[in-house]
Parts: C-alpha cells; sequence; structure tokens
C-alpha cells in the first residue's frame, strides 16, 4: 500500500546529519509495521516524511500508487487528511479544545456530518479509556492521558495508515496493553494498516514487519 | 531529606478530581525513590507539588525542615533553583537556547562562573551521549535526545533532590539503560537523591522505595 524509493533527508548545521540515508522499505496493506532504532537514529524523521509532513531531500513515497513528488502542498494536505492518520511523538493537541474536539477535528476536515462526527468521537474516547475526560483541555489531562487523545485521534477517519510515534511511551503496563489490544483488534478485525514507531518490545512482539534504523540507514527489514 | 504531610491537590471542572488525595511520604537523604502508578493516578500532580512548582490546597512539604507554606513565591522561586532538579514529563526545554545553554541555565541562577558553568554542561552532555548535539536548537534534535538534555540541565546544580517525571519514556533499551547507569552511579558515589515518577519496571528495580499511587492515593510504600 505504501513504498519508499531510494528516500533522503539530511540536515546541515555546520556537519551533515544524514537523517534518513537511502531508504527503501514497502508496507503492505493491512500489515502491521514497527520502526525500532537508537535514539537519534531517524525513526521519526523517516515517519515524518512517509507522513508526507516533510519533503526529502531526494527520493520519493508511493501511497496506493500515488507519488508525494507529484502533489503541491494543498495536494498533499488533502491526501494527508483523508488517508493518514498521525500519533505525534508529543502529541501535537490544539490547546483550545477539548479532548472530544480534538478527536473529532480530522472528521471534520472530510466532512462528516456533526452528529456522527460526535458519537464517534465518544466512542473512541471510551475505547482509550476516557470516556470521563472528553470536556478536558490538554492542559487538564495528565501526560498518558494526552497520548490516548492523540491516538483516538488518529483513528477518526479509519485512515488508509497509522502513522504512530512512540504511541505508548507514557503508558503504565496496564493501559498500555489495552492500547496494544485495540491496535491488535483494529489490524485483524477492520484490516487496519499500522506503522509505528516504538521503542516497546510488546508492540513489535505482533507486528508483520520490523524495520530497524542506525543512523539514518535501514539495517533489517 | 523531604517529607509530605496530609497533602492534597484537587481539580474541580464539573466533577472533582483528588489528584492528590492525603498523602503522607517521607524521602531519606541519598535515597532513590520510585513513584508507580497508572495513567491518570496523580503522579506527576505530586511531582509538582514536591517541586514547589504547583500550590496544594491544603497538607504541607517540608525539604530539610523548611516548610513550602511559610514561604512565598519568590523565596520558592530560590528554594527551587538551588535545592532541587527537575525532568519535566514534556522536558520544558527554552527553544530559543541550544542545548549547552539549556543545560547551562540552572548554574546561571547560582551564579557559577561562565567558565565553569560551560565546562559542566559539556561534561555532563558527554555523559548523556549528546557531545555532538551541543549546538543544536531542541527543535533540532530527537525526542530522545531532548529527554536527555533535560536530564543533563536537572543533574547540572548537583541539586539536593532531582525530581524526574518519566525520564526515560522516549529513550530505546540501550541508551536508557545508560540513562539507568548514570542514575545509580550518581546515587551510589555521590549520594544523589531521586525521586523518579516511571512506568519502566528497569527503573524501580534499584529504589530503596516504591511509591504506588491509584486515583491520587497512595496504596503501598
Ligand atoms: N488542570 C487540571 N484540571 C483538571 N483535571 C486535571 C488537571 N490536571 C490533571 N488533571 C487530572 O488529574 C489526574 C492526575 O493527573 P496526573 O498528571 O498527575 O497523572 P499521572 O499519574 O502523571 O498520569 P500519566 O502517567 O498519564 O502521566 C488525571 O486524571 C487528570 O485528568
Ligand atoms: N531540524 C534538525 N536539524 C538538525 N538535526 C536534526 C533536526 N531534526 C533532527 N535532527 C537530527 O536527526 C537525527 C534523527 O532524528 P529523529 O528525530 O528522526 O530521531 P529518532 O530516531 O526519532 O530519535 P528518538 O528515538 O530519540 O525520538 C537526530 O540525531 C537529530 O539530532
Ligand atoms: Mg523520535
Ligand atoms: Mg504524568
Amino acid at each position: 500500500i505504501m513504498e519508499t524509493i531510494n528516500l533522503n533527508k539530511a540536515f546541515s548545521l555546520g556537519e551533515t546529519i544524514y537523517a534518513v540515508n537511502n531508504v527503501n522499505i514497502q508496507i503492505m496493506a493491512g500489515s502491521m509495521n514497527v520502526i525500532v532504532g537508537p535514539s537519534g537514529s531517524g525513526k521519526s524523521t523517516l515517519l515524518s516524511l512517509l507522513g508526507g509532513l516533510d519533503r526529502p531531500m531526494s527520493g520519493d513515497i508511493l501511497l496506493q500508487g500515488q507519488s508525494y513528488r507529484e502533489l503541491n502542498e494543498d495536494q498533499l494536505a488533502l491526501l494527508r487528511r483523508h488517508k493518514l492518520g498521525y500519533v505525534f511523538q508529543f502529541f501535537n493537541l490544539i490547546p483550545h479544545l477539548t479532548a472530544l474536539e480534538n478527536v473529532m477535528l480530522p472528521m471534520q476536515f472530510t466532512n462528516t456530518p456533526n452528529k456522527i462526527a460526535k458519537q464517534r468521537g465518544l466512542e473512541l474516547l471510551e475505547r482509550v479509556g476516557l470516556e470521563k475526560r472528553s470536556h478536558h483541555l490538554p492542559l487538564q489531562l495528565s501526560g498518558g492521558e494526552q497520548q490516548r487523545v492523540a491516538i483516538a485521534r488518529a483513528l477518526a477517519n479509519r485512515p488508509a495508515i497509522i502513522l504512530a510515534d512512540e504511541p505508548t511511551g507514557n503508558l503504565d503496563t496496564k493501559t498500555r496493553d489495552g492500547i496494544v489490544a485495540l491496535f491488535q483488534e483494529l489490524n485483524q478485525q477492520e484490516g487496519q494498516t499500522f506503522v509505528m514507531v516504538t521503542h516497546d518490545p510488546s508492540l513489535s512482539k505482533f507486528a508483520d514487519q520490523v524495520i530497524t534504523m542506525r543512523d539514518g540507514v535501514v539495517v533489517y527489514q
């Protein structure tokens, strides 16, 4: 469903840092994929390229056959809103919107009727254990609660691919097991495709593919 | 070295949430203490009360015999800068300062000469594996790199107590083991007192005291 072709991204800060170095990977529809590697190895950078949130220096990404290079900024934004769900490493929740409003936001971008969006939003918050926190603002939530709102928001549109950066980093074992079970259920019962960056071995256990990065290079797939 | 007396903190958002509910704990000088519990159980709230970053509704905190209640805001700020090192759950790095400048900041508050502060800053960055990133701004660092800068900054003044909220949440196993080893070394060789909120079992393994929270209450100590 997705593939990268000779993907490159470097930062120049005096020295040049090759954050993503000639990466070629393939993501099968309906699969669970995990990206692992040391801190600073390029995982978040790779994920933001897959998500069309950042432009590569060279190389391309194809989603359902559509090349990212061929799209201008508006078209890329449209693709993101309809096809991708993103869980950021630091959540990026909208500070002045409640948990429920944050989860409903992607559905407003795809013109889902308000009543349906609200119902789905409440269902998703319940699935991540936050039904009692729907009216809280992000600043009125704990770290792990914010993380779960971000997860619920990514699931809202049932996107073609969910890209998740450390989705369980702030969760205790029990809450995290609930999230892992939820991801597995969505993958097995709804065919949801996942690409997850994680340091958490319990997520890699169920992966169809484990992609290992080191210093910007994919060393094992 | 530190104790809490009937500490209480609640939030009112329609319903009342008792985030810290009648908590009485003691921290021994030179000890390693870990606070565990489910997401939303009140750990970060408790830590911010211990750090004097938030005022309790009722109850008190004593640090080296000094009551927080007796201090006004300026005196409390002074106590924080000289006595406490804080690793925030989301780092709170200063965006327009480099990694090195962020680490040096606490030392400027205690009037450490610039030359000495810079040398200690570089040493600390090296100890967390970031000597090559000293000139990067927070936005030019990976999640785990930002977390390590926050750790280095907390250590800078050799404070009486280091309060750390999920200090290893964004780190891969190898990097995290390095941080755990560093904390152990500081605890055993320099008598550094730690109070750490964590979901990571490898940190609780070495703890002298494990404090378990559930729904704002300390259920086990
Ligand atoms: N400003 C606020 N207003 C209302 N409720 C709040 C506020 N801040 C925190 N809470 C609630 O207080 C409870 C405790 O929050 P806290 O951040 O201390 O949890 P935590 O144990 O650190 O969780 P985590 O492991 O997810 O980081 C949570 O249920 C949260 O929703
Ligand atoms: N804007 C930038 N300018 C310069 N260097 C950058 C920039 N953004 C990231 N880097 C560097 O690129 C490398 C890869 O960063 P990235 O965030 O992708 O790592 P990561 O694998 O997600 O790490 P972590 O597990 O710590 O989150 C890091 O070494 C980082 O210092
Ligand atoms: Mg990252
Ligand atoms: Mg917390």
